[in-house]
């Protein structure tokens, strides 16, 4: 489920993080996932114009992209990637009755960037 | 709704989270305290942004990102009255290692023994608990097993809430035999002294013990596909 709203003034198609929930109940997850309650599974995505690159949160690189693309359209556009990322744990339980704490790194994209 | 849409493949979800199938537990599990408290801590610090090296258990003080609280699946062997030799509680400590399956670096083995809640007031017999490695169960539930080298062995005064023993030596060679369980031998003797001498009379430690006493074993595994060493990120 999108939920937050992209901020006012902000160019929908340009890019940008895109949230989305997943939550365990509607997987039927819950009966064995203690927490949390669901997963962000956010994404990037959206234009890196070479105008904007310099506000999007660009690395060099794609500023070179962007410029080269300008100059000879086959070469590729700048993409819209995560830049920053954040790990989750989960907490459940097995068949055998043991509860379990795992971690995962680098699942939540936190900001995204060209 | 996610969960309906024929797309999501929750079954390919369930692959890339490293587990088979959706375990299908009949009820709830208490959780322990100490995941509560990693996973609380973990909530909040992901919720004010810090940034967190989950592959490292700051509680604990070991590296890891897989923690398992096996409970203990054993049984009581006699249950009886403190006999001349003080003998009170013997039991096997049964722990189903299966669940163990990847390859990961075992980084703790931590058997907690909870004899009950702490008696400050009325003192009880000191005990003295003796942990070995069953080497062989013989007749499951029904004959003494044979036992294997002695583990620990320590005397505590009264019921003093919990005690820990480091296993790491023992699972690690369990696991480096495929055994699927860890059977261990707990006995706990209560040690004749005055006190002692007039609690018993007015009360048996020996079903106090036996009433309260809860075994569970942490497990902490690092799986170095899951976990960037810190040095590659510094």
């Amino acid at each position: 489920r999108a939920a937050i709203p992209v901020p006012k003034g902000f160019c929908k198609n340009l890019c940008h993080r895109h949230q989305l929930f997943i939550n365990f109940q509607d997987l039927g997850w819950h009966k064995w996932v203690i927490a949390p309650k669901g997963f962000m599974a956010n994404y990037c995505h959206g234009d890196c114009p070479f105008s904007m690159t310099t506000y999007l949160n660009s690395s060099n690189y794609a500023f070179m992209q962007a410029l080269m693309h300008m100059a000879d359209p086959k070469v590729p556009k700048a993409v819209c990637i995560p830049t920053k990322l954040s790990p989750i744990s989960m907490l459940y339980q097995d068949n055998d009755k043991n509860v379990i704490l795992r971690h995962y790194e680098d699942m939540v994209v936190d900001e995204c960037g060209c | 709704a996610w969960g309906q849409t024929s797309e999501f493949q929750d079954y390919d979800f369930l692959q890339f989270l490293g587990l088979e199938k959706a375990p299908s537990p009949h009820r709830f599990q208490p959780v322990p305290r100490i995941l509560r408290k990693i996973i609380r801590a973990r909530e909040a610090a992901a919720a004010s942004g810090a940034s967190q090296d989950l592959c490292y258990v700051k509680e604990l003080g070991v590296r890891g990102n897989l923690l398992r609280l096996l409970p203990d699946q054993g049984f009581f062997l006699n249950t009886q009255k403190p006999s001349q030799d003080g003998s009170c509680l013997q039991k096997v400590l049964y722990f189903n290692l299966s669940a163990i399956k990847e390859k990961g670096k075992l980084t703790m083995a931590l058997l907690t023994l909870d004899l009950g809640p702490r008696s400050y007031y009325n003192l009880q017999p000191e005990l003295v608990v003796a942990l070995s490695v069953v080497q062989d169960r013989g007749l499951w539930g029904r004959s003494h097993p044979k036992l294997g080298r002695l583990l620990a062995q320590l005397s505590v005064p009264g019921p003093q809430g919990s005690l820990q023993f480091n296993l790491q030596g023992v699972v690690k060679d369990w696991n480096r035999n495929r055994l699927k369980n860890l059977d261990l031998y707990l006995q706990i003797l209560v040690k004749e002294d005055r006190y002692s001498r007039v609690n018993v009379q007015l009360e048996n430690p020996c079903d106090r013990l036996i009433g309260s006493l809860h075994a569970s074993l942490l497990v902490v595994t690092l799986n170095p596909k899951h976990c960037h060493s810190s040095s590659r990120k510094r």
